[in-house]
């Protein structure tokens, strides 16, 4: 049996909405870690990795690790039938074919209880050893989903490049070329405004903008972003989710031959 | 050329 009860159910909302578009089935995994779930896009050039750690929920209860396969524009429909204040709780017997999803208003006013089939989904896990990358910057969020967004009505790819000189982000298409570089700046009023770079080595891979637009819908999880960049390997994009976890894509970078 | 490689070209599978 499961039952994981989360005070900040808006959280679960903002997750299904930032993975949504990417994945269409994945498998939800809980176990002593956590709420997790591992999914690769159809296209196989991107993967999500959730993590929700016990820590984060006012009740998680599972007695032993069960792995539920869910058809994640179906749970976004349920979970759009909960209020951004509500209580979220989670609930599967064993062995049964359907997980509920528990809505409580703040003021316990409002229950309502949606059941969801589950599905049987094979889904194959990949293996991410520990890299150290050539460069990891740090910045706003925002600033991040909002430079993918201006280059992709440019160019269809992003170089991003990172040096001496900051971290660029550069387009071509038929209309012209694009550039924005952000530089280290840390002299802000708020911690989440800096842009941090660290470097062992310059380093410039290429992405598709279609993807990197898509993963920046997990930008309203958190104030701040992070990537993770070495040549010839995926950037690992990770967006921490305050004191409960975090949700990161893997992205295949583009290969000149 | 410019291609696009699929993630298991850089992860095992399990």
């Amino acid at each position: 049996m499961l039952e994981l009860r989360l005070v900040q159910g808006g959280l679960l909302k903002k997750v299904l909405e930032s993975i949504k578009d990417l994945v269409n089935d994945a498998n939800f995994d809980c176990s002593a870690t956590g709420f997790s779930l591992q999914a690769m896009d159809s296209s196989q050039v991107a993967v999500v990795a959730l993590l929700l750690r016990p820590e984060g929920f006012e009740r998680y209860w599972c007695d032993r690790n069960i792995s539920m396969g869910m058809n994640l524009n179906n749970m976004a429909k349920m979970l759009k039938c909960a209020g951004n204040d509500d209580i979220i709780t989670l609930k599967a017997e064993d062995g049964s074919d359907t997980v509920t999803f528990m809505f409580e208003s703040p003021t316990q006013d409002k229950i309502a209880d949606f059941e969801m089939k589950l599905m049987d989904i094979n889904s194959e896990r990949l293996g991410f050893p520990e890299a150290d990358y050539h460069a990891i910057v740090r910045m706003p969020s925002s600033e991040f989903a909002r430079i993918c967004k201006d280059l992709s009505s440019i160019g269809n790819t992003v170089v991003i490049s990172v040096t001496k000189e900051g971290v660029r982000f550069s387009t071509r298409g038929d209309i012209g070329t694009a550039n924005v570089v952000c530089r280290q700046n840390t002299a802000v009023d708020k911690p989440e405004e800096a842009t941090i770079i660290e470097m062992n080595e310059p380093v410039s891979l290429t992405f598709g903008l279609r993807y990197m637009n898509s993963l920046t819908k997990a930008t309203p999880l958190s104030n701040t972003v992070t990537l993770s960049l070495s040549s010839g390997l995926p950037a690992v994009v990770e967006y921490r989710i305050a004191e409960m976890g975090y949700i990161r894509f893997y992205l295949a970078p583009k290969i000149e031959e | 050329l410019i291609l696009q490689p699929c993630l298991m070209c850089f992860y095992p599978l399990y």
